[in-house]
């Protein structure tokens, strides 16, 4: 390959290249992925910087490396940023895609979520439900995990503990929560105090720990 | 451990840090930049078998095996990673979620003769 002019101490070209694709396929292995990432859509600077600061502090242990019993599972903390539907003004659907394979096994070790919400008076009453399999919410088809009475006025975020979820909660490709925010017949619905815009996107924090099924650790 | 060196054909540590922009994924690799991806090159005769980056009794005890039995080349000792470390990144996956984790043993930090 043709020396590199520019950098006399750099290894050749063709030396550089092998070493980068080396590194290419270490990374994609390691991190059990088929191909890089293609980004469905760009997220807002601001959004993955708010979303990062909740991460650190929500005193988040640093994902352990490979140690003692450990040795089986892998450490992951996850920001997933949900899609808004706003189909019915009662209520507002957070779609979160996840893209874990079928097979992992997956415990969830904390999981919040955070919303931007404007309450316009006090003590209402915020309640969330996990829709069913397809992001069904019709009838009875979806779980109450729980409802927050909103003492204290005013915008802001907020963040809702959904630890009750099951723990197939992260497992499946597409999982859709509810929220309903009681109002007292005064026409105010959910999406008038949730803040859904780009900007002020609603997103779940979650560390996991995941488990390869065939997962073998070569023990020295 | 030793880092390679021109003036060195023994079994040493090379350092290679590779920077995600020149490969084009800085834009799904959030944190870090890059990393090095070092590793291990170099001959290891027999008078170093064991050696550096192993405890200094592996040394001794392979060397004592290697005069008692009076061992020719027939075997050959490898330079090989001693100690590594893990690699913390930070990336958006496909749907566009950002994650973390420790992905263990990506970095070589020292090599040795087996």
């Amino acid at each position: 390959a043709a020396a590199e002019p520019r950098c006399p101490s750099c290894p050749a070209g063709a030396e550089r290249r092998l070493l980068e694709e080396v590194a290419k396929k270490q990374l994609l292995e390691k991190l059990r992925l088929r191909d890089r990432p293609r980004l469905a859509h760009a997220v807002p600077r601001a959004a993955v910087a708010r979303a990062l600061r909740r991460l650190q502090a929500g005193g988040v242990h640093r994902s352990p490396g490979v140690t003692g019993e450990e040795e089986e599972e892998q450490g992951y903390e996850i920001i997933s940023f949900a899609e808004t539907d706003l189909t019915s003004p009662s209520s507002l659907g957070l779609q979160f895609q996840f893209s874990q394979a079928q097979d992992q096994d997956i415990r969830i070790l904390q999981a919040q979520l955070w919303l931007y919400l404007r309450v316009p008076r006090a003590n209402l009453t915020l309640r969330m439900f996990l829709a069913g399999e397809g992001g069904a919410v019709a009838g009875g088809n979806r779980t109450l995990l729980g409802e927050r009475r909103l003492s204290t006025t005013g915008s802001g975020w907020r963040s809702f503990s959904l630890l009750s979820a099951p723990q197939s909660f992260l497992g499946g490709q597409s999982r859709t929560l509810q929220l309903e925010l009681e109002s007292r017949g005064d026409g105010r619905d959910v999406t008038a105090q949730v803040n859904a815009s780009r900007s002020h996107q609603p997103f779940l924090v979650a560390k996991v720990k995941v488990k390869e099924p065939e997962h073998h650790v070569a023990k020295r | 451990s030793l880092r390679c060196s021109q003036n060195s054909n023994l079994c040493c540590r090379k350092d290679y840090y590779v920077d995600f922009r020149d490969i084009g994924w800085n834009d799904w690799i959030i944190k870090p930049e890059g990393y090095q991806i070092n590793y291990c090159m170099g001959q290891c005769p027999l008078h170093v078998a064991g050696s550096p980056g192993m405890a200094s009794s592996f040394h001794t005890a392979v060397f004592n095996l290697v005069k008692a039995n009076n061992v020719q080349a027939s075997g050959h000792s490898c330079c090989v990673p001693t100690r590594r470390r893990p690699l913390s990144i930070l990336y958006f996956d496909r749907n566009s979620n950002i994650v973390k984790t420790d992905i263990p043993d990506m970095i070589v930090d020292a090599c040795g003769c087996s």
